[in-house]
């Protein structure tokens, strides 16, 4: 565990809890992409399933149950609870075309062909593209709430973190990770656009809207 | 190393 790693994984925890608070508190997830959050509760349920098979520590178990119970959460929110709130109507990106191609190509490039292996590497695929119906959202209303931008900047963060942590581990532990590598940075270079946007407006006080 | 199950990342 190194600062980039810890950092990284504190960042990821931010950005759902940002996002939990602003829907509670609100009592309205207008402007979140439900269809994102699905995706991730997904990516979760995927990735986590060796909750069952292996113990690596009590930091692992319990950052993974912490991720699964929220993404729940928050899917119970914008489908159920605030159901009346979600701006279905927006968020019209077609999630097949990205869990089909994404679940033909864990088949195809893993590093082992079992169950779980197959699992976890459409986990790590799927989440690398699973903020772009939120992002599709946001450019088809033309903007997105600052607090909506603090939960995007805290989730690109995080994926940005882990870059650098395979770069540590890469050169202090010998450990490489070439589907992770990848994942990686297809999933940061997503939110670059965001990440300007972000610096050059929300920062300097001003809401994110994009042009006409 | 090339990382495999079970992975120690989140």
């Amino acid at each position: 565990m190194n600062i980039f790693r810890l950092t990284g994984d504190l960042s990821h925890l931010a950005a759902i809890i940002i996002l939990l608070l602003k829907i509670w508190k609100t009592r309205s997830c207008a402007g979140i992409s439900g269809k994102s959050q699905l995706l991730f509760a997904l990516v979760f349920t995927t990735r986590y399933l060796d909750l069952f098979t292996s113990f690596i520590s009590l930091y692992n178990t319990s950052m993974k149950l912490i991720y699964v119970a929220c993404s729940y959460a928050t899917v119970y929110l914008i489908y159920m609870k605030f159901k009346a709130t979600y701006d279905g109507n927006h968020d019209t990106f077609r999630v097949e075309f990205l869990v089909v191609p994404v679940g033909g190509l864990s088949f195809l490039v893993n590093h082992d062909f079992s169950p779980l292996e197959i699992l976890w590497t459409f986990s790590i695929y799927l989440e690398s593209v699973a903020i772009l119906p939120q992002l599709f959202m946001i450019s088809k209303t033309g903007e997105a709430e600052t607090i909506t931008t603090h939960y995007l900047f805290f989730l690109g963060l995080y994926r940005a973190l882990y870059l650098i942590n395979w770069i540590w581990r890469y050169y202090f532990e010998g450990f490489f990770d070439l589907i992770a590598v990848v994942a990686g940075v297809v999933q940061t270079i997503l939110y670059c656009d965001f990440f300007y946007l972000y610096v050059t407006k929300v920062l300097k006080g001003k809401k994110l809207s994009l042009p006409a | 190393i090339v990382a495999k199950t079970p992975h120690d990342e989140l």
